[in-house]
């Protein structure tokens, strides 16, 4: 291989996707994005790199989805031939951008004749934009020939001669970096989690699986723009643009990785400012999870947070301030996440929420800027910077969040046939077979 | 094998031109290419590629080179190309 083309002599690098692919019917932007974020976590795993994407011009690494001549030196051709390119860290004006052909038909998780898988050729591409370049080793992603796709991005180990070939460039990757933490504070939300299970249709809903439309919650968070309702072993997700993602819950030991098997519930979730990893509260434990992987060192006692050893009803990060709120009983704490370090004059009564009940069992923050806060089976609207509960609540949590009719509750418990029946007992045929299907499309 | 068309052989040059297995033509003189910098660029695309080094712009050459790819050069600019300019 050609020796690599320098180096970035910075180590937290940001990027921004700043044209999508027209043909979006294929891959939703959240996906985009998505399979973006993992294809330079692959590079960011075995190095000293950070990446974190940004919303303005100013980004390290610019993605482009465009075809032709693009003016950059490397006219693109139309389906097939070249299909994508990037930029060495000694480009002047282009170090690190990554340019894809939108005359290609870009997939993900399609099989190998149908497309191009779009998260291969982006980790090739991320190679080259942190300094790799071509090279005719037959395992190697820096091949120049598209070699189809190479599995699920949550799994995918680098070939070792690309490690190599990045340690020579940027040392390994220890675990704590040297550097001083980035300012994200403009950065946009890292993508939606890849939720890629096993194939669903193989495992049956386990018998003890909650009714959405008839139960409360233990915990509920805003985590990378969608909501998560945590119920006993099980949560259900909705997309940013508030779709139940499945009627069914799916299993929190199955998605998110590293929780002690015997936890049977958790008291509350939030997303953390800054460098959004996601904390989960059980007792006086926590746990800090990167993306959907406990790290390594968890779970901690929940006093390094200042809270009474008597645990969490609710945690939420109040859009106004950044400043995380923990609720237990009737008190509330303010925790300075960006400091680590709990706000002084705290506890406070939780009345100072006016019309939020004490005894929460969580809350959380929602894309319309507004504070949510869940107890039993309704929840209360807080808008903005109030501290006043909005006119009109508390509200049914099923009906307006998790596609529960009036007084519907379609429990889930299965017949050996394959039919659901209702919670008091009544035998109906599952939603399939009279052609009646709740379907919600996500990224 | 059956011999190259003409088109075959601009569109294996202008391939190898692309990807730096050949330098670009003189811009002055429009100096084609000689048969033996011709064969040893097709050589070094083939080694690269996993090919036996026949020399020639043989069929499975031929596909490697309709294959889907990144648009970036396989190899910096030839080590003569830029010795000469150098000179």
């Amino acid at each position: 291989s050609v020796p690599s083309q320098t180096k970035w002599s910075k180590r937290h690098l940001s990027w921004r996707i700043r044209t999508f692919p027209k043909e979006s019917h294929l891959l939703g932007r959240d996906t985009v994005r998505a399979l973006m974020y993992y294809a330079l976590k692959v590079w960011s795993d075995v190095s000293p790199l950070n990446f974190h994407e940004v919303a303005g011009s100013e980004a390290d690494i610019q993605i482009d989805f465009t075809k032709a001549d693009h003016n950059d030196g490397y006219p693109f051709d139309g389906p097939g031939g070249t299909v994508a390119h990037a930029f060495f860290p000694s480009d002047r004006f282009t170090a690190g951008d990554a340019h894809f052909d939108d005359d290609e038909a870009w997939t993900f998780r399609s099989p190998d004749a149908h497309g191009m898988d779009l998260f291969a050729v982006a980790v090739h591409e991320f190679g080259h934009a942190i300094g790799l370049a071509h090279t005719s080793a037959i395992e190697s992603i820096m091949r120049p020939y598209y070699q189809g796709p190479v599995g699920d991005p949550l799994k995918y180990s680098l070939p070792y001669e690309d490690k190599v070939r990045v340690w020579q460039l940027y040392g390994v990757r220890d675990s704590v970096s040297h550097t001083e933490r980035p300012d994200t504070s403009r950065s946009a939300d890292p993508p939606v989690l890849l939720d890629l299970p096993e194939n669903r249709s193989t495992v049956p809903p386990a018998r003890d699986a909650p009714d959405r439309c008839s139960t409360h919650f233990d915990a509920v968070a805003q985590i990378r723009g969608e909501a998560f309702f945590f119920k006993g072993k099980y949560f259900w997700r909705l997309t940013r643009e508030k779709h139940l993602v499945s009627l069914r819950p799916a299993q929190i030991h199955r998605f998110w990785r590293g929780l002690p098997a015997n936890l049977d519930s958790v008291d509350a979730v939030y997303e953390r400012p800054g460098d959004h990893k996601i904390v989960f509260f059980k007792g006086l434990k926590y746990w800090v999870f990167k993306d959907n992987n406990v790290e390594e060192g968890y779970p901690r006692p929940i006093g390094d947070f200042g809270l009474p050893l008597e645990g969490v009803d609710g945690a939420f990060v109040w859009l106004h301030n950044e400043k995380t709120y923990f609720f237990k009983g009737s008190q509330y704490w303010r925790y300075d996440d960006h400091l680590r370090r709990m706000d002084l004059g705290y506890p406070k009564d939780s009345m100072l929420w006016k019309g939020v009940p004490p005894q929460l069992d969580d809350a959380m923050r929602w894309s319309d800027g507004a504070s949510y806060f869940f107890k039993g089976k309704e929840y209360w609207r807080v808008v903005g910077s109030d501290m006043e509960v909005e006119s009109g609540y508390p509200r049914p949590i099923s009906k307006d969040w998790l596609l529960c009719a009036d007084m519907q509750s379609d429990s889930p418990a299965l017949e050996a046939n394959g039919t659901e029946t209702r919670s008091h007992g009544q035998r109906h045929a599952s939603h399939a077979e009279n052609n009646y299907e709740v379907c919600s499309c996500t990224s | 094998a059956p011999s190259l068309t003409a088109e075959q052989i601009n569109m294996g040059v202008d391939w190898l031109t692309k990807f730096g297995y050949l330098p670009p033509p003189d811009p002055v003189t429009g100096q084609l290419q000689t048969k033996e910098a011709l064969t040893k660029a097709i050589k070094a695309m083939q080694k690269y590629g996993g090919l036996e080094e026949t020399g020639v712009l043989d069929e499975k050459t031929l596909v490697l080179m309709k294959t889907p790819r990144c648009s970036l050069p396989d190899v910096a600019e030839p080590e003569s190309h830029s010795g000469r300019r150098r000179r």
